[in-house]
């Protein structure tokens, strides 16, 4: 595992540590999309249903286990906890994400590396994941004030896909794969809908205001 | 090598 791999997977779990933090200690959840994490809750499921058929690394099976666990706890929270779901943005989390879902799938049904249970599974979660942001995007633009903890929830889930295209470039070039496409078309969507996110973040530590994305 | 599988980043 090279360091590019490492560090997104580091800044990737940090984003899940922050979400749960700001959902635990504040008592809320005002800002967060729950249509996004179920959707992050689905692509972990759909994609983890290796762990119990193929053994990578105690790494990877831990990692994995986090992320399903920790996506499930945040769902839950938002929509079972007395005080945090009183303070989620039902009015304002409207994305059809049901849509989104259903893209992916029939996409995996035509672009799989083969036309396998497990194939389709991954390559559906892949495809999800690349989206599966969009909801939250649209909240954060339209609740307009972006609390310091969400902002860096978005902000860390943007530098695991950077740092995860840094890990494809590097393993391009050590392992040469070549056949990565996949991943490759998918993660590239996935980074560039953070690019504006990013823009907007650096103005607003540059100037050291509030972040606020313009509607 | 119909049981390859090759997916090992998360």
């Amino acid at each position: 595992m090279n360091a590019f791999r490492f560090l997104g997977d580091m800044t990737h779990l940090f984003s899940v540590l922050v979400l749960l933090l700001k959902i635990y200690a504040t008592k809320s959840c005002s800002g967060v999309s729950r249509k996004t994490q179920e959707l992050y809750m689905v692509v972990f499921v759909a994609r983890y249903m290796d762990l119990f058929t193929d053994y990578i690394s105690l790494y990877n099976s831990v990692m994995k286990v986090v992320f399903i666990t920790s996506s499930a706890a945040i769902v839950w929270c938002m929509r079972r906890h007395p005080q945090v779901r009183r303070t989620y943005d039902r009015d304002q989390d409207t994305f059809r994400h049901v849509v989104l879902v259903a893209a992916s799938f029939v996409l995996a049904l035509i672009f799989n590396e083969r036309f396998t249970f497990r194939e389709i599974c991954w390559a559906f979660s892949i495809y999800l994941e690349a989206v599966a942001i969009l909801p939250q995007l649209v909240l954060l633009q339209r609740s307009r004030n972006v609390d310091n903890l969400t902002g860096q929830y978005v902000l860390f889930l943007g530098a695991y896909r950077a740092f995860y295209i840094l890990n494809w470039i590097y393993r391009y070039f050590t392992e040469g794969h070549t056949s990565r496409w996949i991943p490759w078309i998918a993660g590239l969507v996935q980074t560039a809908l953070y690019a504006d996110f990013f823009y907007y973040y650096f103005l607003s530590w540059k100037n050291n205001v509030k972040l606020e994305l313009p509607a | 090598d119909d049981d390859e599988y090759d997916h090992d980043e998360l």
